[in-house]
């Protein structure tokens, strides 16, 4: 089996943790369930990851739970990636 | 008298502490344990 953040897994294949959160947001209402994962994601960046690879990270692993999750009328929320500037 | 229908509202107040806590740290986990490539 591959292991790939972006395919759905079944309940019984997902790390413990992940289903609990795939249990949090089969509670949402699915046109809020974007909005509260961008809310999560800003949140677990708040913590201290000021890394630009880490937060990358951060968003495109919320970008896909919905799909990974399988909720419904969700696949994926369209967040903004963030875009470094030219450090000239 | 029906009202207008009222699209669900979100919790515009996310509450950090409590609110998808085990997704936060899923995605924690995740950013951390990602590597090269």
């Amino acid at each position: 089996f591959e292991d790939d953040m972006e395919n759905p897994q079944s309940p019984q294949q997902r790390p413990p943790l992940l289903q609990q959160c795939c249990n949090e947001l089969h509670q949402e209402e699915p046109l809020c369930v974007c909005p509260t994962l961008k809310g999560a994601s800003k949140a677990v960046k708040q913590q201290g990851q000021q890394l630009q690879q880490v937060i990358s990270r951060i968003y495109q692993t919320a970008t896909h739970l919905p799909k990974v999750c399988n909720i419904p009328q969700v696949s994926v929320c369209p967040f903004q990636k963030t875009m470094p500037g030219p450090s000239y | 008298p029906a009202g207008p229908f009222r699209i669900p509202k979100c919790r515009k107040e996310f509450q950090q502490a409590q609110h998808l806590r085990a997704c936060q740290q899923w995605l924690h986990k995740q950013a951390m344990q990602s590597g090269s490539g």
